[in-house]
């Protein structure tokens, strides 16, 4: 069982805090970039794989890092490396399916692109819509609102409300949650009234009141990553690993791959 | 008595909601901005005036905000336009100095340069670098940490550090706030401790237990923006308005309008 999850956001967005809060693994080794490296223009393509094993289900799950994406003064076509990644990955299954071991075949493919909003943006940026636009036919794209405990609870609706209308006026298709058959399923229908989730990460534990506790410490209160009144991480979660994981794949080659194989078909 | 401060950074960074808390009073008008009218790279000059008179000394405070620096795909040279506005008013002060009306001359010069650092990012992001090289030699930078609500007090600490580290490294010279015979004044030092400094802004009063309290409510607690212990903003008002406005304006004068005075000579 293959599920690969890519990360694209600006630097310091807590993507890998993140990953580290969902799967309690690093993306990266915690070496603090200078700022002069990123002047020139580059995305690297870092990945690593984790393997889980659950009453004898064994999942090998993949987290796509894209370090570089959006933070130099000139972003044009900061995305091409990440467009060239999926489809290799779309080549390399086009080749195994038509090959002789298609039954073993492994999936390599990006079934989740979880892309990070700046939470300071009024709405969406104009590298947001670019990247999205370039990509929304290629991968499943999940817009997230990062940080979420910047906004107060009116902010973030309101953002909520903003980015939607934006991704519509500019004809983005995100992925919207929407399972076939599963209208009446509660869980799935509030990750969809919540999209796009607002998410806070942390990699500490603290203690409240004898309870452990995730979460971020200010002068001001403690924000717990695992409550849903402070953040929709645990709907991320929820998404990710039960609810959408299989929708996530089905899409993948459903929607995506197909128009990945078209194109080919076309050239 | 005319003082100028010019506000630079990203959209969204709480330069209105920072003007407002400190002034109590708009630099624009409420109007979202569509995302799509940003993809072209513009910055636009905007200035408002406002004028205090207090004991019978009338401050003629002048505000430019330069939106859109730093909201494009590609920022390249998105400072020229400040630059020439800058360059402007000292081209004007000349003019006028070698005039005949001296005694009465309108001092429009930008004394002090507002800096929006972006919390999220890492340290500096290569924009900022930039920016301030090309500079830090006509006006005073005065680099601040906005929305600092989004950062622990140890990420706080850790960000200044590194902030103050890399704009050493890239031989930036920011204004330090150390003023001449004020080594006892424990008013300046505090401010030239703390630089950069992280600040809070909020349009909204609530009543916390009979006393009104500027801030931002949020799930887990409700941040003070006058309260030293949640942010510097107290610091900053102090700086601009009381410990440091005259010294911003002696720095002009004697730095940055010589600066430009000998480029000037030069040509
Ligand atoms: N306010 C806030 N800060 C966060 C959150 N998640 C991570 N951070 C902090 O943001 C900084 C950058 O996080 P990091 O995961 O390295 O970002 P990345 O560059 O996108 O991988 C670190 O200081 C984190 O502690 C969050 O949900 N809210
Ligand atoms: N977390 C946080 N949000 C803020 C702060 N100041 C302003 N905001 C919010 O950030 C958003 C953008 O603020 P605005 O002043 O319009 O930013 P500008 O585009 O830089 O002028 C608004 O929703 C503000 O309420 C702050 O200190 N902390």
């Amino acid at each position: 069982f293959d599920f690969t999850i890519m990360v694209v956001g600006e630097s310091g967005l807590g993507k890998s805090t993140l990953i580290h809060t969902l799967f309690l693994n690093e993306i990266r080794p915690d070496r603090a970039k200078p700022a002069f490296e990123s002047i020139k223009q580059t995305v690297e393509i870092n990945k690593v794989t984790f393997e889980f094993e659950e009453k004898g289900v064994k999942l090998r799950l993949t987290i796509v890092d894209t370090p570089g994406f959006g933070d130099a003064v000139d972003n044009r076509n900061c995305w091409e490396q990440i467009i060239q990644y999926i489809n290799e990955k779309y080549s390399k299954y086009l080749e195994d399916e038509s090959g002789l071991n298609r039954k073993n075949i492994v999936d390599n493919r990006v079934h989740a692109c979880l892309y990070f909003l700046n939470p300071s943006a009024h709405g969406l940026k104009p590298l947001d819509i670019e990247f999205m636009r370039e990509l929304h036919e290629s991968v499943n794209i999940i817009p997230v609102i990062a940080k979420a405990d910047t906004l107060t609870e009116s902010e973030l609706r309101a953002k909520k409300i903003r980015v939607l209308r934006e991704i519509r006026e500019n004809g983005i298709k995100i992925y919207t949650g929407d399972i076939e058959d599963e209208e009446d399923n509660d869980e799935v229908q509030k990750v969809r009234a919540a999209i796009p989730l607002g998410i806070i990460g942390s990699r500490t534990i603290f203690d409240v009141n004898g309870k452990k506790v995730r979460g971020r410490l200010y002068p001001w209160g403690i924000v717990e990553v695992e409550n849903g009144d402070h953040s929709d991480f645990p709907l991320l979660r929820n998404m990710l690993i039960r609810t959408h994981m299989q929708d996530l794949k089905d899409a993948t080659q459903e929607i995506h791959y197909e128009n990945y194989r078209k194109r080919k078909l076309q050239e």
